[in-house]
């Protein structure tokens, strides 16, 4: 059980560093247990850099960066035990422009071998769907849906490596 | 694997039966505010076990019944429907899809069903389980939430790793 | 007391009327106390339709329907006990582009005899400053402060009616 | 009556003294995230007075001096003024314009100045409160904090009206 979990950890704290660096260019991320002997009763904390600023202690992130660090935290579990699915609902509302592009880039790795369903106000967050799903609020106070295949790109679902 | 479709009747602002086919990759879902887009998050999440109405928004789970609008009366059941793919039989059955079922009328009657068999949550749960589906991967983040796992215990947050181990 | 609690109540209840109807064009919106007899022990609920819909209770309103609801209450208040200035941040995050409008016609007919402190991402919301302030992080982890005199508009600000 | 400007001098990422002037009517903050759009609020918030350190997104009350940054030390102190206008006379003082300070030092040293002169929080908060300013009126939205009021005990609604009357 021990080895087990300690191996998940390090899977996911490489993978946290990797992500961490996509979505925070020269900073450094990774996650630490807080007692290394006895990990399956250990805490585990954010151990962040972001460029620029010595601060690690997460309630003095701004929004933006709370959303960043939540996403690369959870797109690094996501990569060590695949699903067949991702939902996110506006998870973008709180990034500015040059943050959402380096989300994007995320979304659009993960998308070539998993299944993501994205809920946005963003254009640009539109812009990489394969399939846009439109809903609407009918006067009968019924929703109603409408599909719109975007792209003809053929998708070669990758198995998930 | 992936998620081909979603059906709905009753759930929430879904007074009509509607079908919304995903494409794999990336599916954008759009609209107004208010028009039912986090309604589809809590039917995917519903229909796969969610105990807990606050989970899904709601007071107490008969909530998610579709409560009227102004021009129709309220639904008494309510029912989604998820197709996954299951070409590569991730999940552990003989079958190219899977379609579960979840359904709940006012009177009370509830129950889930396997590809139009009756069966038990406990039973489907296991079979989620094991292709890592559900709700505790952390992979459904609805509106809102995604802070919370900054916010959390450090004793809670590995737990995610334990799940994912 | 009593009187002047309750004179406030209404006054306060006409605001949230009007300013529903603007965010909510063909809904209802007013403030109710639970406990007429005895409004200062009362508690005070909204009761709000929006149209095409029946459902009065506050859980069931999205994220995009909240804010406005809030906003709209947050603003007949406002009306009611006018201060020299307000700070709001990033209070549109979860706004479509309709209600977007709708918000920022509330905005500048209050900018015209207040002054509003706007912290957004939106370019819309920027283009109805009467001047922008730009902040921007130094490599030293510092923040910097840049001023732009967006609009020439003479500003005549009326005394608080 | 307007806030005229706001000075800061390490407060949060301040570290060096930054003056914003604003003008009457419409203000937009902008700028990438984490660069100090909310700290500004912050520093509104403090300077008039705000005494719970969460509500400035902290710890303790120290945590609002500069910490450091990668090529600079802490600071030591941290001082904000803000100058409101006053020429309608709103605020009972003789004067076209009105300046409130707050500092506080790492050594805990701590206290407020009305125009250059020390002053007490209790003579500045009835200041303020007869002209509307201040925590207690909502006039400050902080970020995430607008839906606040809708989860609020209807109890606690009430005591807004009753504020404001
Ligand atoms: N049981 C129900 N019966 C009928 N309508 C319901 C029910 N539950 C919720 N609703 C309606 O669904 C709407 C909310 O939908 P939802 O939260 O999915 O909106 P959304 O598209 O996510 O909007 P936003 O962009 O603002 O987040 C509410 O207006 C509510 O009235
Ligand atoms: N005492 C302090 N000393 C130095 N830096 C600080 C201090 N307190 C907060 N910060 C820094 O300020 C930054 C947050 O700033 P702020 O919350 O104002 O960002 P923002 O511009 O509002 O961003 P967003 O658009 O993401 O909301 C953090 O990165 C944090 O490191
Ligand atoms: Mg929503
Ligand atoms: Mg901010």
């Amino acid at each position: 059980m021990k080895e087990v979990f300690l191996s998940a950890y390090r899977d996911i704290d490489n993978n946290f560093r990797e992500t961490f660096e996509l979505l925070f260019p020269g900073g450094r991320g990774s996650l630490v247990l807080t007692d290394q002997d006895n990990p399956l009763e250990a805490g585990l904390e954010f151990d962040i850099s972001i460029p620029g600023k010595t601060l690690r202690r997460l309630p003095l992130l701004s929004g933006g960066e709370r959303s960043l660090v939540a996403l690369g935290f959870l797109f690094a579990v996501f990569r060590s035990r695949p699903s067949p699915f991702y939902v996110l609902d506006e998870v973008e509302a709180a990034l500015d422009d040059l943050n959402l592009s380096r989300l994007l880039v995320l979304l659009e790795s993960f998308g070539s071998h998993a299944q993501l369903i994205v809920i946005s106000h963003q254009k640009r967050t539109m812009e990489i769907a394969n399939r846009l799903i439109g809903v609407s609020m009918a006067e009968s106070g019924s929703s109603k849906v409408v599909i719109e295949n975007l792209k003809a790109r053929q998708l070669t679902l990758s198995s998930q490596d | 694997m992936y998620l081909k479709s979603l059906s709905l009747r009753g759930f929430k602002s879904f007074a009509d039966s509607s079908t919304i086919e995903f494409a794999p990759g990336i599916n954008v879902v759009v609209g107004p505010n208010g028009s039912g887009k986090s309604n589809i998050v809590d039917a995917i999440s519903w229909v796969l076990g969610t105990q807990t109405p606050k989970a899904l928004r709601s007071a107490k789970m008969e909530d998610v019944i579709f409560a009227g609008g102004q021009s129709r009366g309220a639904a008494k059941s309510s029912k989604v429907t998820i197709v996954l793919d299951n070409a590569e039989r991730r999940l552990s059955l003989e079958l190219a899809e899977v379609a579960i079922t979840r359904h709940l009328s006012r009177s009370g009657e509830s129950g889930y069903e396997l590809n139009g068999r009756d069966c038990r949550l406990i039973d489907l749960s296991e079979l989620l389980l094991d292709a890592s589906i559900g709700r505790g991967q952390h992979t459904i983040i609805s509106q809102g939430n995604l802070d919370v796992i900054l916010d959390a215990k450090a004793s809670d947050r590995r737990l995610t790793i334990e799940d994912a181990s």
